[in-house]
């Protein structure tokens, strides 16, 4: 049984290190992907899109697009909800997504 | 005995490690495939209109999207600068990014929640490294759902 | 009281970032509701 865990522990190793490197890969990919200047040109969905995802379709939609690391932070006071948005690289955009 | 039950423990934490490393593969894997899709269907719609969107009718990656009843009542203070926001909401709402935006609009085939057609499966293999496609075909397959 | 904080602004960054908000929110909006209702404390048996 003791050389039988061995064997299975090492081939758990083998698998988890194959894991490690295509997850590794796969990060550098996207980044890349996303990085590229053409593909930032193209990288935009439309309002109607968005419209599409939402369920019920009559709902306040709100849009935000922040700098990086921009900070949110959602806190439950005693009535209701409140979010925080703090941005230190620039200025946030929130617009709402309009209905038609 | 002892050794054995050490070499059990390490063999439990082990699985978990990998079956966590499993599920951050195919999240990357999606959003390699939701993106180059999205990417490949704007280029061709630019071709076909001969034109870009107009630019207010488009909403650039990255994004976050907070939607919430008609009925709620949102109070929101802006600093000037734009770099401080605060909203307060009396109803319910939820948050979503753009990842989960894309899978909603189809851009992943489907495949984070396992279905995904014969056809659609081919074209989601092309958008990624020939390594990746059995982790494709497995995920066509509800992989997911297993993990 | 609960409070989550995220950073934003990256795109394609982990998928569960905001389920954990989403959950206390509808978690805590339903015992809101039921604290506004005033109907949610179970009303002490009658004696027989």
């Amino acid at each position: 049984r003791f050389q039988k865990l061995q064997h299975e522990l090492s081939e758990l190793t083998e698998a988890e290190e194959k894991l490690d490197e295509l997850i590794n890969k796969s990060s550098l990919q996207l980044r890349l992907l996303t990085e590229d200047t053409h593909n930032k040109k193209l990288s935009y969905i439309r309002c109607q899109d968005l419209r599409n995802t939402v369920d019920p379709p009559d709902q306040i939609v709100m849009v935000i697009r922040a700098p990086p690391e921009t900070q949110m932070q959602v806190s439950e006071p005693s009535e209701g909800y409140q979010i925080s948005l703090k941005s230190s690289n620039g200025p946030i955009d929130v617009f709402l997504c309009p209905e038609d | 005995a002892q050794e054995c039950q050490d070499l059990e423990a390490e063999r439990k934490r082990r699985l978990e490690r990998i079956k966590h490393k499993q599920s951050q593969l195919q999240e990357l894997i999606l959003q390699q495939i939701a993106f180059k899709n999205l990417v490949q269907r704007n280029r061709q719609m630019e071709l076909q209109n001969n034109r870009p969107p107009p630019a207010n009718t488009v909403i650039h990656l990255p994004f976050i999207i907070i939607n919430t009843s008609k009925r709620t009542v949102i109070d929101c203070s802006i600093s000037n600068d734009k770099f401080e926001y605060l909203f307060n909401f009396d109803n319910m709402f939820e948050i979503h990014d753009d990842v989960e935006v894309l899978k909603r609009m189809g851009m992943a085939f489907g495949l984070e929640a396992g279905r995904c057609s014969a056809d659609q499966l081919k074209i989601a293999k092309t958008l990624v490294p020939k390594v990746l496609q059995p982790y494709v075909t497995k995920m066509a397959q509800g992989a997911i759902n297993q993990l | 009281r609960s409070r989550i904080l995220v950073s934003i602004g990256e795109s394609f960054g982990s998928a569960d970032k905001f389920q954990k908000i989403n959950q206390m929110v509808s978690s805590t909006d339903r015992s809101l509701k039921r604290s506004l209702e005033g109907g949610s404390t179970p009303k002490p048996l009658k004696r027989l």
